[in-house]
């Protein structure tokens, strides 16, 4: 394993191992919570469809379709059992995204998912 | 995930990750990178969170993902979450869940309601070491006063230990990774003897949050699951985070 002797003076980030800054944004708690990611997700729209795509691609070389069935059958009934207003937030995403429900629903409980 | 909470010898407390995702999920040879963390990085957003136009905390997160793993509750507390493997894992969780035993709180929805809600150090130690989870964790949390840090280790059920930052006992700081703190790191894969290492060379007298990001860019600290940096100064409400890159030579995790 590569491991290196102590850096210095990284800071401010540059060079080779900065790759950009990240985007600020402001979640209004006063909205609804299906219209609280609107405008983030609506900028980022693409980019969540692209890792979905990566997952989904993932996840069919390795069970050949049969779980993203499941995922998209069955997952979209767990929504209404999450806690609110999680579930509803993310109906909201779902919704502006255009991504399917049980995907976006697999994204959310991805920590649960890989801690095996 | 490597996270660190740390007090200068000014009681000023600092907290800091690196947020690594990914591994397994696909290898892209030609560019030397994981699939679904260089996939990640372009979610990564800064979110201030507020209501009646006031902040009520701040979090570093990914577009479509409304859980937290990283936050700051200005002038009150930091907190960020890491993985803890085990056999009794996340899967027993949700499969509780679908069987209709919903006594347990979804770890990253537990972090948020936390961030939203918890009133101090105290209060927010109690609600992460006190509630049922789904999934085993490493809590870190920082407060706002000297000796206010710690990693809490989590079971699904139970809080395995609290440890903290303890000046009588020269603890400055506390790291963890992603392995209980009284055992020894998986050989292939330990990140913390290196981290520990700098920051037992930075020293006390000089650590600060660019110090920090000096530990969190020495490789194998910084590897190819890195997808972000986070730095936190509760005193002052700063969150700073940076897209992380891992150009090889670099280690896989």
């Amino acid at each position: 394993l590569h491991s290196e002797d102590c850096r210095t003076g990284m800071y401010p980030p540059k060079g080779p191992t900065f790759k950009r800054n990240v985007t600020w944004y402001t979640l209004n708690l006063d909205l609804p919570p299906n219209q609280r990611w609107t405008h983030v997700i609506k900028e980022k729209k693409a980019e969540l469809a692209a890792m979905i795509q990566a997952i989904k691609d993932l996840a069919n070389g390795f069970f050949h379709g049969k779980l993203l069935h499941l995922v998209d059958k069955e997952l979209p009934l767990i929504v209404d059992t999450l806690p609110y207003p999680f579930n509803e937030e993310i109906k909201g995403i779902a919704s502006v995204s255009e991504v399917p429900l049980g995907e976006v629903v697999l994204f959310n409980i991805f920590y649960e998912v890989f801690t095996v | 995930c490597t996270s660190v909470v740390t007090e200068d010898v000014n009681g000023n407390i600092y907290h800091a990750r690196n947020l690594d995702f990914g591994l397994f999920m696909g290898w892209d040879r030609k560019n030397q990178t994981w699939t679904l963390t260089e996939k990640l990085k372009p979610l990564v957003v800064n979110v201030d969170l507020k209501r009646n136009n006031r902040t009520v905390f701040k979090s570093t997160s990914f577009a479509g993902y409304v859980g937290i793993l990283t936050g700051i509750k200005p002038r009150e507390f930091t907190l960020t979450m890491n993985e803890r493997f085990n056999i009794d894992g996340g899967y027993v969780g949700i499969l509780e869940w679908i069987l209709g035993l919903r006594d347990g709180m979804w770890m990253s929805f537990l972090t948020r309601k936390v961030l939203e809600n918890a009133t101090s150090y105290e209060d927010a130690r109690n609600q992460l070491a006190l509630t049922k989870l789904l999934a085993p964790a490493y809590f870190i949390l920082g407060g706002n006063q000297t000796g206010q840090g710690c990693v809490i280790t989590r079971s699904r059920i139970d809080t395995l230990d609290v440890w903290e930052i303890n000046m009588k006992l020269g603890r400055w700081y506390v790291l963890e990774t992603n392995y209980d703190h009284w055992e020894k790191p998986f050989f292939l894969d330990d990140r913390r003897t290196p981290a520990m290492k700098c920051m037992n060379k930075i020293t006390q007298a000089n650590i600060t949050l660019p110090t920090i990001y000096d530990v969190l860019s020495t490789k194998p600290v910084l590897n190819k699951l890195t997808t972000y940096t986070a730095l936190m100064e509760v005193s002052t409400g700063r969150l700073e985070s940076y897209i992380r890159d891992c150009p090889s030579p670099c280690t896989p995790w």
